[in-house]
């Protein structure tokens, strides 16, 4: 493990655990796309079956599970609890338009053609579109709450510090996973235009909004 | 380095 790795790992818990508590403080999720946290749930779920078959180390399965509980609790939260606060209206993306041809690319290129391999190839090519019902609702609305932002920011600079450390990998192990790299390299350019307005208007004290 | 399907990266 290096810090790059480190601090993806602390930034994507940073992210889950900011939206989590953002919706349990507030009693709302307003703001938040369900249907892009329902993406993320399938998303873990689908990468960590080899928590049944495979024991890396007491980390990799503490983590695994904690991602896995706190999506699980954020769309319980969203589509139970605080069902009333979900704004479905502006929630419109077309999740299918990513999981169908996700799932198809899944079966045509990754590392090996068995269920569990393509499972997690799947889901690595999912998470790597997976923000984009957000972006859309935001887009839609024009606004974003600041803690929000937050919640992006943090989960968008996750996939960058990976890439990073696939980069340190390749130098320092000799490794490199192409399906990994590919995909992060997406998943990091969906954030750029984020990223720009956050550096621009949020962490200069502004709300993130969009010009109509 | 890690054997090729062994996914310690999270």
């Amino acid at each position: 493990m290096n810090i790059f790795w480190l601090t993806g790992d602390l930034s994507h818990l940073a992210a889950i655990v900011i939206l989590l508590l953002k919706i349990w403080k507030t009693r709302s999720c307003a703001g938040i796309s369900g249907k892009g946290q329902l993406l993320f749930a399938l998303v873990f779920t689908t990468r960590y079956l080899d928590l049944l078959t495979s024991f890396i180390s007491l980390y990799n399965t503490s983590m695994k599970l904690i991602y896995i509980a706190c999506s699980y609790a954020t769309v319980y939260l969203i589509y139970m609890k605080f069902k009333a606060t979900y704004d479905g209206n502006h929630d419109t993306f077309r999740v299918e338009f990513l999981v169908v041809p996700v799932g198809g690319l899944s079966f045509l290129i990754n590392h090996d053609f068995s269920p569990l391999e393509i499972l997690c190839t799947f889901s690595i090519y999912l998470e790597s579109v997976a923000i984009l019902p957000q972006l859309f609702m935001i887009s839609k609305t024009g606004e974003a709450e600041t803690i929000t932002t937050h919640y992006l920011f943090f989960l968008g600079l996750y996939r960058a510090l990976y890439l990073v450390n696939s980069i340190w990998r390749f130098y320092f192990e000799g490794c490199f996973d192409l399906i990994a790299v590919v995909a992060g390299v997406v998943q990091t350019i969906l954030y750029c235009d984020f990223f720009y307005l956050y550096i621009t208007k949020v962490l200069k004290g502004k709300k993130l909004s969009l010009p109509a | 380095p890690p054997a090729e399907g062994d996914h310690d990266e999270l």
